[in-house]
Formats: C-alpha cells, sequence, structure tokens
C-alpha cells in the first residue's frame, strides 16, 4: 500500500544543509504492523512525514495506493491526507485555544460530519484512552501524557486505514502504554495499518517487521 | 535539603477544579540520586514545579536548605531558581526564536557571564550531548530527541546543585538515554542532588530512592 523509491530529504534553512534522508526505498503491505526504529536524530520522523503527506522529498517517488503522491497538488495531498491517515505527532500539535473535546472533532469538522455526531464520535475515542474527566480542559491544563492521549484520539476518530505513530508512549507509564497498544492491536486485527516510530523495545516487539534507520539510511 | 510538608495543589481554571496533590511530605537529603514514578496524570510533574521554585502550592510549606520558599516574593525565588536549580522541563520549553547555542546560553545571561565565556561553555555542555554539530538551528530544525538534550544542555550549563528532570529520555533511543544517565551519573558522583521523574524503568532503578505517585498522593 506504500511504495517509496529512492527518496531523499534535503532541510535547507539559510545557510544551513541537513540531508536527512538518503536513497530511502521502502514497501509496507496494507494490513501490515511495522515499527521504524534508531538513533536519535537519524531521519524517523522525517521518513513518517512524508509517508503521511505532511512534508514532500527533495528526490524520489512515494505512491500511496498506487497514485504518485509525490506529484500532487497540496490540496490534493490534504484530502488523501485526512481520508486515508490518521497521524499521531511527537510534538502532539494540539490547539491550545481548544478544549480535548473540540481538539479531537477537528477531523470529523473537516470531513462534514454533523456537530451531534461529532460530540459523541469525540466523547466515545477520549473514553478509550482514559480521558472522559478532562473533556472541558485545555492542551496547557493536562499532563504530557494526557496531552499524548489527545493526539492519539485526534488520530484515530476518523477511523482512517493508515495510522502513523511518531513515539506515541513516550510521556506514558508502563501501564498507560499497553492500553494504547491494546487500541492499536485491535486496529491491525480490524484490517488496518499501522507504522510506529518508537524507542521502546516493548513496543517494536509487537511488529511484524521493523525497520532500521540510521544516518538518514536503511539498514538492516 | 529538600522537604515539604503537607503540601496541597488544586487547580482552579473557569469552572475547572483539579486536586494534582494531596497532603504531599517528602523530604530530600543533600547529594541523593531519587526517582518519581506513578501513571500517567498522578501529580508527577506538578510536584516537580513546585520543588523546583516554578509553581506555589495551595496549601502546605516548602523549604529549600531550609529556607521557606512557599513565603518567598516572585524575584526572590526567581534568584534562587537560577542559582540552585537546573529544570528540565517535559516540554523543554526552548525559545523558537533563537538558535540552540543561544538558548543553552541563557541561565549564564542571567548570571552575568560574560559573552566569550557563555559561548565556550555553552559550546562545551551541547557537546557532552552530542549536539556540536547542530549549534546554529533553532529549535523547529531539530528533532524531538535534539530538542530534548538541548533543554537538557541548558538546565546543566549553570552547574546547580539541585537537578530536576522530567522525563529527560522520554525521546531518546537506548544509547542515547544512557549516554545521558551517565552524565547525571557523574554529577551524582560531584555532590550534586539529582530527582527524575521518569516512566523508564532503567532510569528508576539507577536511583537510590524511588518516590511513588499515585492520584496525587505518596504511596510506597
Ligand atoms: N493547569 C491545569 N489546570 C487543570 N488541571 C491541570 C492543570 N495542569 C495539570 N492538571 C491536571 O493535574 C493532574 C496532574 O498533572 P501532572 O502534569 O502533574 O501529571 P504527571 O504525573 O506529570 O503526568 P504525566 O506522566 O502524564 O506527565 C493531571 O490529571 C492534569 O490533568
Ligand atoms: N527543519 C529542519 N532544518 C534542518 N535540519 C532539520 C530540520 N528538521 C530536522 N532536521 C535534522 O534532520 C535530522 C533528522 O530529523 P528527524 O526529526 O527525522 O529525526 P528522528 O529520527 O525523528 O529523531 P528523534 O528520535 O530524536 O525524534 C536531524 O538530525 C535533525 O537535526
Ligand atoms: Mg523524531
Ligand atoms: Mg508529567
Amino acid at each position: 500500500v506504500i511504495k517509496t523509491n529512492s527518496i531523499e530529504k534535503i532541510y535547507k534553512t539559510g545557510k544551513i544543509n541537513v540531508c536527512a534522508l538518503r536513497d530511502v526505498s521502502i514497501e509496507i503491505e496494507r494490513n501490515s504492523y511495522n515499527s521504524i526504529v534508531g538513533p536519535s536524530g537519524s531521519g524517523k520522523s522525517t521518513l513518517l512525514h512524508i509517508i503521511g503527506c505532511l512534508d514532500t522529498p527533495t528526490k524520489g517517488d512515494y505512491y500511496l495506493d498506487e497514485v504518485k503522491v509525490s506529484d500532487l497538488k497540496p490540496n490534493k495531498l490534504a484530502q488523501i491526507r485526512n481520508k486515508k491517515i490518521g497521524f499521531i505527532f511527537q510534538t502532539f500539535n494540539l490547539l491550545p485555544n481548544l478544549n480535548i473535546l473540540k481538539n479531537v472533532e477537528l477531523p470529523l469538522l473537516y470531513a462534514g460530519v454533523r456537530k451531534k455526531e461529532r460530540e459523541e464520535r469525540s466523547k466515545d475515542v477520549l473514553q478509550k484512552v482514559g480521558l472522559e474527566h478532562r473533556l472541558k480542559h485545555k492542551p496547557n491544563e493536562l499532563s504530557g501524557g494526557e496531552r499524548q492521549r489527545t493526539a492519539i484520539a485526534r488520530a484515530l476518530i476518523n477511523n482512517p486505514s493508515i495510522i502513523l505513530a511518531d513515539e506515541p508512549t513516550g510521556n506514558l507509564d508502563t501501564n498507560t502504554g499497553k492500553g494504547i497498544m491494546e487500541i492499536f492491536n485491535k486496529l491491525y486485527d480490524m484490517g488496518h495499518t499501522i507504522i510506529v516510530v518508537t524507542h521502546d523495545n516493548y513496543v517494536a516487539k509487537r511488529a511484524d517487521r521493523t525497520i532500521n534507520i540510521k544516518d538518514g539510511k536503511i539498514v538492516d
């Protein structure tokens, strides 16, 4: 379902040039459970952003469901993203001025779902991640792990076929983290495709396949 | 060196009232290595902020080096903080418009250290955490784990006697995390007092003493 062909990503900011990914070619099958591991700064988040249609490579091609995504215009890219992909950011990226009930509703708002249904589904997924007692809190009125779980809830609410998670348990104690892994397991059983970037060995081991990255390259 | 007496912390925001800590009384000795563990949302960051003079309790007293800190005015509190405490935030709290060399210099700037020495010491501690090749990057031009290491460098540059670390390895792979733990070990050997909030069992086990928190209370 996901196919990258010699992806290269160079960040160019002012005088700074950083080659974050070089010659990355991977194929990920539908309904597979994958983990991406590697040292800090090795290019994992960069790769996940390209797979998630949130960034474009400087060289190479990316095919999602056989469509050459690397060629698409921004609004077409956004459409595909909203429909097919649930992205959990390493830095959560919650909107600071909305409470978490409204933050989690956002993907449904973009999908044109009506208010009453949005609210019910938002409450439902927030209850799944153990945050039903925090619905009216804004992100800065939460603990680190509660913000992380809010980001997880928002990524899952639209039932996307592809779930991309960047360090989803980094701020969670072992038990709460296991609860999140159980949610991912259920989604995998229901046919979803899962890609988790993680430093947590427990999380990496549950994947069928682990992709190793070092200095922007895939290694075995 | 640190003594809290029946600390209570209630967050009051609009209609929301959350009791984050209740009746917390702990004593921490000079030159000890402590970890604080507990479920997500249990009050760990709240307790660390009070110990770090970044927040005040709603009830109870806090003594730092036998001074009743809970009574002090904000500017006196800031003085003590800058001199004695190095705080590593769970959310890093780096200044977005400064590169990391300048971000890490900040505690020395407040301490009145001259430009040339600030720059040398900043480079030195950034090299210790493996970021010598990223000095001119701003925080948004870094990976998650690189931001975390920048926050660690900034907390350590003034050689504070008390180091408070909130989930310092949450975004780091095992090897990079071990490197950070080595730095903490050396500081402990040199007489510093260390308190680490962590979900990482490896990190918690290295402490001489572990404080368990659940629902805002200390448990055994
Ligand atoms: N500004 C605030 N207003 C209201 N409630 C808050 C505020 N900040 C934190 N809380 C609540 O206080 C409780 C304790 O928060 P704290 O950040 O101390 O937890 P924690 O143990 O550090 O959690 P984690 O492991 O997830 O980082 C949480 O349940 C949180 O929702
Ligand atoms: N906007 C940017 N400009 C310049 N360099 C960047 C930018 N964003 C990231 N980098 C660099 O690209 C490299 C890869 O970053 P990436 O975020 O993909 O790493 P990562 O593997 O996710 O690391 P971590 O495990 O620490 O989160 C890093 O060394 C980083 O410094
Ligand atoms: Mg990353
Ligand atoms: Mg916390």
